[in-house]
C-alpha cells in the first residue's frame, strides 16, 4: 500500500463523513456507493452517511464526460474510468462515456466495454480516504480493472494500509476475503511489507 | 450510461460506437526497444507523463525511444510486477491498454508503488511483523 505525498488523512474529528451526488441517481446506484462505502467502513471507525446536499457533503461524487474543469479530462469509453482526490478534497469523478454496470453478473455482460461500477467505485474511495496505489495485484488499490471484471472486496493490503492512517473498527475481525497477511508473507518469503 | 440489468446491455461488437479503447493503439508498438523511432511514440510519452512516470513534460514530446522513455517503462514494469526488460514487450502492451484509475502512480516526482520502496523501508516492515 501506498500513501499520497505528505500522507493525507481526514481528521479525528472528521470521521464521520456525508457524501452526495452531483447528478440525479436512481437508488440502485446510490446503493453500489453505499455498498462501497461499507467495505471501508467495516475495517476502520469512519462513518458515511448520504446526504441530499451536494454543496454541503464531505465527499461530492459525480459523473463527468471529457473536460470537466479539474484539468484531468476523461477520456470517453474505457481508458480512464475515474479519478478522486487525497483527504480532505473530497472530490470522487467517474467517466460518465462508460458502460456502468450496477446489477447482475458483469462478467456475462455481452458488452466488452462493460465496466463493474461497484468496483471502480470501492477503488476511488480508498484514493479519498487517503490511499495511493498499489503493486499488488489483490488490492483494491491496484490501478488497474479489466472490463467486465468484479473486484470489491478488499485485500489485506488495503485493510493495513487504510488502518495505518485511522486504525481499525472495534467491530473488525480481522479477516478479508482475500490472501491473509501470513499467507502472502509464507508465500513470498515475508520480503514484502 | 447505466445498466441495472446485465441482460439489458446491447450486444454490440466492442465500445458502442465500434471504436476502439484510447490506448488500444498501442499495441502497434510491441517490440519497440531504445534507439528506435515509431510513428504515434509520443503519445505513449503522454500515457506515462499522465500517471507520473515522465516528470518535466516538454510542450511536444517526440517518436523517439529515449532514455527517457526507457526508465519510465523499467520503473512502471516494476511496479506492476513485470519483468524489467526496458522494451516494450508484449506483456507490458497488455497491461497498459487495460482500463484504469485516472490517479497518478507517481505523484509529485515522489515514487510509490514498488518502486519507491527502499530496503530499509522493507527492512524495518519485516522486522515489525515478524515479530507481531
Amino acid at each position: 500500500f501506498t500513501f499520497f505525498p505528505g500522507t493525507p488523512r481526514w481528521p479525528d474529528h472528521r470521521q464521520d463523513l456525508t457524501y452526495g451526488f452531483a447528478d440525479q441517481l436512481t437508488d440502485e446506484v446510490k446503493a453500489v456507493f453505499a455498498r462501497a462505502f461499507e467495505k471501508w467502513s467495516a475495517v476502520t471507525p469512519l462513518t458515511f452517511t448520504p446526504t441530499d446536499s451536494y454543496i454541503l457533503a464531505d465527499i461530492k461524487i459525480g459523473f463527468f464526460t471529457g473536460d470537466h474543469g479539474d484539468g484531468e479530462p476523461f477520456d470517453g469509453v474505457l481508458g480512464t474510468l475515474a479519478h478522486a482526490f487525497s483527504p480532505t478534497n473530497g472530490r470522487l469523478h467517474l467517466d460518465g462515456a462508460e458502460d456502468w454496470v450496477v446489477a447482475g453478473d458483469v462478467r456475462t455482460s455481452p458488452l466488452p466495454s462493460a465496466v463493474d461500477l461497484e468496483s471502480v467505485a470501492v477503488h476511488e474511495i480508498g484514493h479519498l480516504l487517503g490511499l495511493g496505489h498499489s503493486s499488488d495485484e489483490n488490492a483494491i488499490m491496484y490501478p488497474t480493472i479489466s472490463s467486465r471484471t468484479r473486484k470489491v472486496e478488499l485485500g489485506s493490503d488495503d485493510v493495513e494500509g487504510i488502518q495505518y492512517l485511522y486504525g481499525s473498527n472495534p467491530n473488525y475481525n480481522g479477516s478479508t476475503s482475500t490472501t491473509s497477511t501470513h499467507e502472502r508473507e509464507t508465500s513470498d518469503g515475508g520480503v514484502r511489507d | 450510461r447505466f445498466f441495472p440489468n446485465i441482460t439489458g446491455l446491447p450486444p454490440l461488437p466492442f465500445s458502442k460506437n465500434g471504436t476502439l479503447a484510447p490506448w488500444d493503439a498501442f499495441t502497434k508498438f510491441a517490440g519497440c526497444r531504445s534507439g528506435e523511432k515509431r510513428d504515434g511514440l509520443a503519445k505513449l510519452k503522454q500515457y506515462f507523463n499522465e500517471f507520473g512516470y515522465i516528470q518535466n513534460a516538454p510542450s511536444n514530446f517526440s517518436d523517439d525511444f529515449d532514455d527517457e522513455l526507457e526508465k519510465a517503462l523499467r520503473v512502471y514494469q516494476q511496479n506492476f510486477n513485470l519483468n524489467v526488460t526496458g522494451e516494450l514487450d508484449d506483456q507490458t502492451l497488455q497491461k497498459i491498454v487495460l482500463p484504469r484509475c485516472g490517479n497518478a502512480d507517481i505523484v509529485n516526482g515522489t515514487t510509490s508503488m514498488n518502486s519507491g520502496k527502499s530496503a530499509s523501508f522493507h527492512t524495518t516492515k519485516h522486522f515489525h511483523t515478524t515479530e507481531h
